[in-house]
This record gives C-alpha cells, sequence and structure tokens, in this order.
C-alpha cells in the first residue's frame, strides 16, 4: 500500500522537482516501486526523467481532467521501479478549466486511490504555488514534505503553506500531516544557511513526525546537469555529494516508517 | 512618463523578486522616480524593501478587485525615490476571483496608466506562473523583463513563456516588447553555466531590442541576506559584487533608452 507524498512549497526554486526525481530514484534503486506524478505545468520532473512535455500526448491533464486512469497515462523511465505521470503542454490551462467542475479538489484523489496497492510510494510534485494543483495533491497524499532553501524569502513563506494544509485538513483531507520538512541548496559556510537551518529546526523539531529531517541537501552542479540528460543524479553522477545526501535522505525516510 | 517593465519567468527562483528590488533600488539611486508593483501573493518584494504583508492593509488586490486607486495604496520605503504597492494576505485568492471579472486582464493596467506621468520607471514584481496575475502585468506593461537562471530547467521553461507573450501581444498588448533577458545566479566557473550563457546569447542576441544584458548577476550571499533587513542589497550591502552588478544593470538599462 502506497505512501502518497506531496512534495511542495510555494516558494520557487528551492528544489522540489531534484527532490521528487532524486528521492523518487533513490527510492526505486533501494528496490521499492514508485510512481512520480508531475502536477506542474513546467514539466521540469518530467523532462528531468526523460520524458519533457512535447514528446508525449497524454498525462496528468487526462487524468484530471478527460476521465483517464493512471493506467493510461504512467510510463516507465530508464530506472527500474521508477514510473512517471508525465505533464503534458494542456496542463497549462488546468487550475482554470477546474475551478468550475465538480468535486475539484479530489481529482487526483480518486485517480490515485485506485492504484495505491501497485507502489509502495508516490511522490506528487508540486508547482510553485498553492492552487488548485497543489490542493489536489494535498487531497490525494497522506503526507506533504517540504523542501526549503536555507534563505530569507524561502522561511518567510512557511506560514502561509502551513495554512494551507491547515485548511486542507480541516476542510478537505483531516488525515494529512507533514512528512518532514529538507532543508536543501545548503551552504553551512555562510551565516544564512547555518541561521536558517537553526531556526528551522527550533521551530519543527527534529522528530519522526514531521519535523527538520537530519539530512541536508548540499548545493551540487551534478544536481542541476542531471536533467539535461533526462535521468536522476542518483543514477547519473552515483558518487557525487548530492547523490549521496538523497540515498541517505531515501533511508531516514524508510527509518522513520520501520522500513529500515 | 513612465516605462512600465513587467518582471517575469514561471520558473521559479531565478530572482525575479532579487531584480525587482534591485535594479529599482539601483534607479532610484540614481535619481529616478520608481514604482515597484509587488503582484506576487508571496509578497517577497514587498518584505524585502520593508514592507512584509503581516504590516500592511491595502496593497495591489485593492487595485485589482475593490476599485482602488495607487494613491490608496502606493507607499514610500527608506529607499528615496522608490516606492511600493504591496501585496496583502487577500492576494492568494485573486486569481480565482478575477477569473469571472469584466476586464480581468486589464485592471492592472487601468490603474498604472493613470499615474504613468508621476514616475520614470514601474517595475512589476511577477510570480512563478503565467496565470491572471501575470497576464495583467503584460497587459500593463511596455516591456517583459526576464531573469534566467544559467541552469536546465530556467532554459527550458523559455519556450512556454516566450508563448504567452506572443498570445498577450496578439489579444490583448500587440505593444509589448520584450526589454531583454537577464543571466542570474551566474556561475561562469561551471560548464553548466556557461554553456546555458552561451546558448542564451546565442537564441536572443544581445542587442538593445530585448536581447540579453551585458551584465550578469553572480551568486553573491549578500543579495539573499538583504531581504532580512528590510532593504536593497544597493542600499544596505553597497560595495558588494551583487550590488556593483545591479547597479551596472541599470546603467546599462539606461543607455538601451538614450538615458546615459
Ligand atoms: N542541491 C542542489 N544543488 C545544485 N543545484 C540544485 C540543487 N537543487 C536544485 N538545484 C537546481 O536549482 C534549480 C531549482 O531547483 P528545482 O527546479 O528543483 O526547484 P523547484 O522548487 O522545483 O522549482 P519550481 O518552484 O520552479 O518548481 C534547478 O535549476 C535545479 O537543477
Ligand atoms: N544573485 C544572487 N545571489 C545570491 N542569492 C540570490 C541571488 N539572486 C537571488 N538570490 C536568492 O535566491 C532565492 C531566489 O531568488 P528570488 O526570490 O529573487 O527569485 P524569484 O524568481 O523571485 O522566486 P519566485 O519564483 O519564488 O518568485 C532567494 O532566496 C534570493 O534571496
Ligand atoms: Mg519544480
Ligand atoms: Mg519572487
Amino acid at each position: 500500500m502506497a505512501r502518497i507524498i506531496a512534495i511542495s512549497n510555494q516558494k520557487g526554486g528551492v528544489g522540489k522537482t531534484t527532490t521528487s526525481i532524486n528521492l523518487g530514484g533513490a527510492l526505486a534503486l533501494a528496490g521499492h516501486r514508485v510512481l512520480l506524478v508531475d502536477l506542474d505545468p513546467q514539466g521540469n520532473a518530467s523532462s528531468g526523467v526523460g520524458w519533457p512535455r512535447t514528446e508525449v500526448e497524454d498525462g496528468v491533464y487526462d487524468l484530471l481532467l478527460e476521465g483517464a486512469s493512471v493506467d493510461d497515462v504512467a510510463r516507465m523511465t530508464d530506472v527500474p521501479g521508477l514510473e512517471l505521470i508525465p505533464v503534458t503542454d494542456a496542463l497549462v490551462g488546468a487550475e482554470v478549466e477546474l475551478v468550475g467542475e465538480m468535486g475539484r479538489e479530489r481529482r487526483l484523489h480518486s485517480a490515485l486511490d485506485a492504484v495505491r496497492d501497485r507502489y509502495d510510494w508516490i511522490l506528487i510534485d508540486c508547482p510553485p504555488s498553492l492552487g488548485l494543483l497543489t490542493i489536489n495533491a494535498f487531497v490525494a497524499a497522506d503526507s506533504v514534505l517540504i523542501p526549503l532553501q536555507a534563505e530569507y524569502f524561502a522561511m518567510e513563506g512557511l506560514s502561509g503553506l502551513m495554512n494551507t494544509v491547515a485548511q486542507v485538513q480541516k476542510w478537505l483531507n483531516p488525515a494529512l500531516v507533514r512528512e518532514g520538512v529538507l532543508l536543501t541548496l545548503q551552504d553551512r559556510r555562510t551565516n544564512l544557511g547555518r541561521e536558517v537551518e537553526a531556526q528551522t529546526r527550533e521551530a519543527f523539531g527534529e522528530g519522526s513526525d514531521g519535523g527538520v529531517f537530519m539530512t541536508t541537501i548540499p548545493r551540487n552542479v551534478r544536481l542541476a546537469e542531471a536533467p539535461s540528460h533526462g535521468l536522476p543524479a542518483v543514477v547519473w553522477a552515483k558518487h557525487c555529494p548530492g547523490t549521496r545526501a538523497y540515498i541517505e535522505l531515501a533511508d531516514e525516510l524508510l527509518a522513520r516508517h520501520g522500513l529500515r
């Protein structure tokens, strides 16, 4: 029975997609069955695992608005055990189109619930916003994993994000919990990086009940280069610091769920 | 008569806000009258110049949906010559609320057109999306300035952005042009940074008709620290490389318009 995790933060460029791709890749390399759902019209997660928007005809848009099933749209990637529901150009219009639709916040939930028994992990890469796509992810998910760039603007955005999570818990998905906060693009040599990390650990704790992960992801150019090869860095650059960090994160996540 | 520039890129974290704040600050320090419009519900530009969302009651939401005028909502900042239209919490709901409203793409245009003669530059900080808020910015603007992080995902997003600009030119604002492309968070020591820069200069040219600026903004931690002090880096850290780059950018922009 898959655990469904929404990887979300309305702040842009904090490593949501890089985390979705590499945590997904690391879990697959460890033998788990992983489904990666690209919910961002930019389609970065799709291209980052080898399925750019221009090369696919059916994807998550069809799941949300055309009644398609996961079987209709999921595809293999070059990583054994890692499947993808890709983005197509049509997704750009999805949020506006969903506004008037019945059960508009539950579309993704219905589709993913039907296939939970086929995977161990379902990771949903969210766009940098708190709109209907992210809400669909929060309703479909068991938990929210929050990547957080160790800088001021990202920290400032947390209260808005937690507010939205609370709203979803109240009205749409009472079972939603926080999976944890992941410090990304960390540079501990700077005061800023150390201060943001200290404040975040202080505010959220470090427990397995949604606290800050002990693993932090360092800035490492290999992680930024990998997408141009259509492969997760954990596959394409097996020994770089970024890869080691995401493998460590996968282990910590498994340990939190008694699977290590 | 102000030149109105939308600072936009749907890719997150590429330096839209940092550019809005510091280009605005540099132009104000050079004696120009600048209005900074924060159009992103995250409210980063507002807090970055000292007016966080929690401390203001009226802002750009009221301009778009309550019939307020610029006079009602614009405020001074600690930088002489730099005014701000801030973000309030209400803006989170604006895109959904605008969907059914009359003239929904022209709201910002009407408000800003009325005060063009009071400023030399109006800079609009856009959110990481191509939704109704960004469309409002494109309809209000004379030009679009595109900050571009010198990495793969940001480059991949350019075609979608140019597509939206073309759509707006066709249906809503035929006079809209590209102000230019600005390479940000650049690290020329990496292959990735050099390759993305070369490809971008190749694709867009380097002319004053919307080409890539000669100025590039380096990664410099002072630019990330300044927002926590509520001041642009060009004021708070007058001699750092990031500040020098944004002052250089302001000069290059002025030269492009025969004002240097
Ligand atoms: N640890 C890292 N080291 C180096 N580069 C990184 C790292 N994490 C992410 N990047 C790069 O930083 C940029 C932003 O990361 P990413 O696209 O994953 O963030 P995001 O939160 O998904 O952005 P968006 O809000 O646009 O969806 C990308 O170019 C990515 O390749
Ligand atoms: N040249 C730079 N050097 C160092 N840090 C920078 C630089 N430019 C921006 N930053 C930092 O990088 C992060 C992203 O920048 P910024 O918020 O300006 O991007 P953005 O495009 O406005 O993001 P969003 O898509 O979320 O609106 C911020 O923490 C910012 O302080
Ligand atoms: Mg992303
Ligand atoms: Mg911004």
